[in-house]
This record gives C-alpha cells, sequence and structure tokens, in this order.
C-alpha cells in the first residue's frame, strides 16, 4: 500500500504545473547565421496540471483558487491554466540586417517560475 | 518566407495542419514573423555576408555581461570604467564602422588628421543614446626605448622615451559645418582629448556622447568626426612615418591589411529603447 501510495504520489506530483527543461538551439531554425551569441538558451516551458485543491508551491492566485474550485463542481468552467509566473531577460549578440553588430537585452525569455494563474 | 524568421520547415507543418485555409495560414504566419522581427527589432531577416566582422570589443561586453554574476570574472583588458558605466544604464549597445569611402586623411608635419563619417541611420527613432565612445587602435611605436618609472608596475614596464619624450597628442572634435573655403578646415569643436604614451600598443577610448546623442535625437546633422593627432617634435624621414602610422585611423596607415579589420576605428552607442532593463543589470539571481 505505501508502494502505491508512492507510486501514486510520484505520479501526482510528475503531472502537476511545474517548469520543464527546453532548451532552444538557435542553429535548429538557422538563427545562428546571425546571432553570434549565444549559440542557444535554456528557456524552460511550463506544464502539468492545477489540480483541486491547489497545493501552496502551485504559485496561484486567489483567482485561480476560486476558479479551480468553481471547476470543481461546474466542470464548464476550466481549470485555472499553468503558467510562467516569473521570467528573466537574456542577451544576444547579433549582426542585424545592415550587418550592423548589436549587443542587445531582450526581456522575458527565459522562465524562471511556473504557476498555477 | 525563406528569407523571413520562421524557417520553411515551420512554415510548411503550420499550413500543412489544415486548421485554417492556406491563405488565412499564410496571413496568420506572415502576421506572427511580424511580431517575431519587432520583437528582435529587425525590418527583415538578417542574412550577412562572409565579410561581416564582429568587433572583439563587442565580444568583450557580451562575455563580460553574460559572466556578470561570477564576480571571479574580470572587467576585459579592453574595456574602460566609462563603458561600464554606460553600459550599466543602456539595453542596446550598437557598433559601427565608419565609412572608408568618405574618409578624408591629410598629414602636414607633426599633425594627422583624419574625418570619419559613421552612418548612424540603423538606430530606430525610440532608442535614447545615452552614451558613445570613439575607439581608436594605438600600436607601440616601434624602436621605442623602455625606461623605468616609479609609477605602476604596468606603466613602468612599458614606459619608453622617445624624442618626443614618448608621448603624442589625440583631439577629437565633432565636424558641425563645411570649411569655409575649399581648401580651409571644418567647422569643428572639441569633443575629447588625450595624452597618450607611445611605447603602449592599446586601444584609446574617447567620449562622443554629446555629439552622437544630439545626431540621434535629430537636433544635430551628422557631419562626422575629426580625429588629430598631434606628433611633437617628429622625427624626419622613416621614424617620423613610423611615428605618425602608430595611430590606426585608416587603412592606408595600416601596415597589415589581414588585422585592420579587428584594429580599426570603432564606434559603440549605448542606448535605450525604454523596455525592459540594461544589459549588465546586475540579477540577483544570475
Amino acid at each position: 500500500a505505501a508502494g502505491h501510495r508512492k507510486q501514486r504520489k510520484k505520479h501526482q506530483h510528475k503531472a502537476n504545473c511545474r517548469r520543464h527543461a527546453l532548451y532552444v538551439d538557435f542553429s535548429d531554425v538557422g538563427w545562428n547565421e546571425w546571432i553570434v551569441a549565444p549559440p542557444g538558451y535554456h528557456a524552460f516551458y511550463c506544464h502539468g496540471e492545477c489540480p483541486f485543491p491547489l497545493a501552496d508551491h502551485l504559485n496561484s492566485t486567489n483567482h485561480a483558487i476560486v476558479q479551480t474550485l468553481v471547476n470543481s463542481v461546474n466542470s464548464n468552467i476550466p481549470r485555472a491554466c499553468c503558467v510562467p509566473t516569473e521570467l528573466s531577460p537574456i542577451s544576444l549578440l547579433y549582426l542585424d540586417e545592415y550587418e550592423k553588430v548589436i549587443l542587445k537585452n531582450y526581456q522575458d525569455m527565459v522562465v524562471e517560475g511556473c504557476g498555477c494563474r | 518566407g525563406a528569407a523571413g524568421l520562421i524557417p520553411e520547415v515551420g512554415r510548411r507543418k503550420y499550413s500543412e495542419s489544415g486548421k485554417q485555409s492556406p491563405e488565412q495560414s499564410e496571413n496568420f504566419l506572415n502576421e506572427f514573423e511580424l511580431r517575431l522581427l519587432n520583437m528582435f527589432g529587425l525590418k527583415r531577416r538578417p542574412n550577412p555576408s562572409r565579410q561581416a566582422v564582429v568587433p572583439q570589443y563587442m565580444v568583450d561586453l557580451y562575455r563580460m555581461h553574460s559572466l556578470n554574476g561570477d564576480h571571479s570574472t574580470k572587467r576585459p583588458r579592453s574595456m574602460g570604467r566609462h563603458a561600464e558605466r554606460a553600459a550599466s544604464k543602456a539595453n542596446t549597445i550598437r557598433s559601427f564602422h565608419h565609412e572608408e569611402s568618405m574618409e578624408a586623411l591629410a598629414s602636414l608635419k607633426g599633425r594627422t588628421t583624419q574625418q570619419f563619417f559613421f552612418n548612424l541611420t540603423s538606430i530606430p527613432g525610440e532608442e535614447l543614446i545615452t552614451s558613445a565612445e570613439l575607439r581608436v587602435y594605438r600600436d607601440q611605436v616601434l624602436g621605442a626605448t623602455a625606461a623605468p618609472t616609479s609609477n605602476t608596475s604596468q606603466n613602468s614596464s612599458n614606459s619608453s622615451r622617445t624624442s618626443s619624450g614618448g608621448f603624442h597628442r589625440i583631439n577629437v572634435y565633432e565636424v558641425f559645418g563645411a570649411p569655409a573655403s575649399p581648401s580651409g578646415e571644418p567647422l569643428t569643436r572639441l569633443l575629447d582629448t588625450r595624452l597618450v604614451q607611445d611605447s603602449l600598443s592599446r586601444w584609446e577610448s574617447f567620449d562622443v556622447s554629446p555629439a552622437v546623442s544630439q545626431w540621434t535625437s535629430g537636433g544635430r546633422h551628422n557631419h562626422g568626426f575629426l580625429v588629430e593627432m598631434l606628433h611633437p617634435d617628429t622625427l624626419e624621414g622613416e621614424e617620423g612615418q613610423r611615428q605618425r602610422r602608430h595611430v590606426r585611423v585608416s587603412r592606408s596607415l595600416h601596415g597589415d591589411q589581414d588585422s585592420w579589420p579587428q584594429a580599426r576605428p570603432l564606434l559603440v552607442t549605448y542606448g535605450h529603447d525604454r523596455q525592459g532593463n540594461a544589459v549588465l543589470h546586475r540579477d540577483k539571481r544570475q
């Protein structure tokens, strides 16, 4: 029984909203021809369920808690969504369309945290 | 599609998904591509040629930023405190090489002047230029004899004295008007000046912020810069020629053509497009 409980818990945790690894390789989309550095970056993504009742670690808002509660009694109302709650910038060194070299800071490129919103 | 930011494979996959008509798919993809271009501040997909040169200084700035959180990482040797301060307020750093077809080099006894024009039209109107530096590479004058001084160890190891006392003066002017007569000199205003030791090989950085911010904000017309090298008591003949050629302001004054792309003058602008943090913003998480 303990084993089953552990397995169920593990399965549940896996399905819950959390941050997942996602490395964006610029060469995959042919952008390495004009982006000098970095060659790619860890962007991450958010995925998973926002189940009732929402646990503290799911970083939810009051609205998400209420929406999840309503969903538990009326399935026409969707569950809260698993989305990025904190993002950070990255800098890119690249050549623009005039072959000028630019170092620019781009906002909200890396997912730092996920939550149910 | 091939000229856009969305790769052909992605375009095909989306079009073949059958969710929308081919025309709708194309419109949707074009709209999405516009958003991508807008995000990067581009008008079309960059397609740099093989001759495109990435200045080492820009790579150093990038490295300095990407290693920002690592306190064991030192500032690159080529970077001055001025640049570090400027970068801390900017979120966009651009580099420009001058238009060689528009350069005007003049050399009279004891004085070399070079007029530069940098095309800054690629800077978007919404970008506020907070600072700009003109970087000029200076080669050690060969044959300069070393003479230890009581300064820091770095200075003492590189010190020298030539017939001119081992120093040259570099003045950087903003050109703001054509000469009054065809043989006359352009109207200029001094922006920065420095007395440099000719026994050291290094980049010299000059603050040209007032001129560049005026040019990019539309306050004044961009007529370029004039860089003046004064060589006090310059020797005649071959030795004199060598002394005059040590500041790399023109291809014709640069002996090694292969190294010219990395030694030519560089204008670096520090700006902010009013979106997001500075390039060298110190993030605790990083």
